[in-house]
């Protein structure tokens, strides 16, 4: 564990609770894309089978049982308890063009052929492109609440983080791995138009609005 | 191997 994986880690759990938090305060879960989140639940889920299978530290297992529970729950949440304020007009992601080609790739491209390690593989590239129907959304309705801003920057934060923590384990660890690096880089680059309005706008009192 | 080094990852 480096400071810059425990920043991230914060990061990722903070963004879980700012949107559980917006949910549960509105009574809403306008401007969300429930598509991204059905996303998340099923990277979580393909990602932590390890849970059954290995033990690491009470941290990691902690950490891995939050994230898969409040993942389920924001979809719970999206599509049971606040569904009438759901905006499935403007969620209109195909989401199988990501699905499908990833899981095509998972087969292909893994560190070993075995289903875990193709499961692990599959929601590392999934999680890579799985804010795409997000940030098509806001895209689609030109805007963002301030809200859902910081909750897309704390979330888009832990991967860039992750990338220093892989920079530093490399140089002091030893350690490197290609798959999680690149995935890790790609997903990091799908936030930087978004990290570039939330710091010329948000952080300076204003909401996002896109131009038509 | 490395990856069980990864497995302390999230």
């Amino acid at each position: 564990m480096n400071i810059f994986r425990l920043i991230g880690d914060m990061s990722h759990l903070l963004a879980i609770i700012l949107l559980l938090l917006k949910m549960w305060k509105t009574r809403s879960c306008a401007g969300i894309s429930g598509k991204s989140q059905i996303l998340f639940a099923l990277v979580f889920a393909s990602r932590y089978l390890d849970l059954f299978t290995s033990f690491v530290s009470v941290y990691n297992s902690v950490m891995k049982i939050f994230f898969i529970s409040t993942s389920l729950l924001t979809v719970y949440l999206m599509y049971f308890k606040f569904r009438a304020t759901y905006d499935s007009n403007h969620d209109t992601f195909r989401v199988e063009f990501l699905v499908i080609p990833v899981g095509g790739l998972a087969f292909l491209v893994n560190h070993e052929f075995s289903p875990l390690e193709i499961l692990w593989t599959f929601s590392i590239y999934l999680e890579s492109v799985a804010i795409l129907p997000q940030l098509f959304m806001m895209s689609k309705t030109g805007e963002a609440e301030t809200i859902t801003s910081h909750y897309l920057f704390a979330l888009g934060s832990y991967r860039a983080l992750y990338i220093l923590n892989w920079v530093y384990r490399y140089y002091f660890e030893g350690f490197f791995d290609l798959i999680a690096v690149v995935a890790g880089c790609v997903q990091t680059i799908l936030y930087c138009d978004f990290f570039y309005l939330y710091i010329t706008k948000v952080l300076k009192g204003k909401r996002i609005t896109l131009p038509a | 191997k490395d990856w069980i080094k990864r497995k302390d990852e999230l």
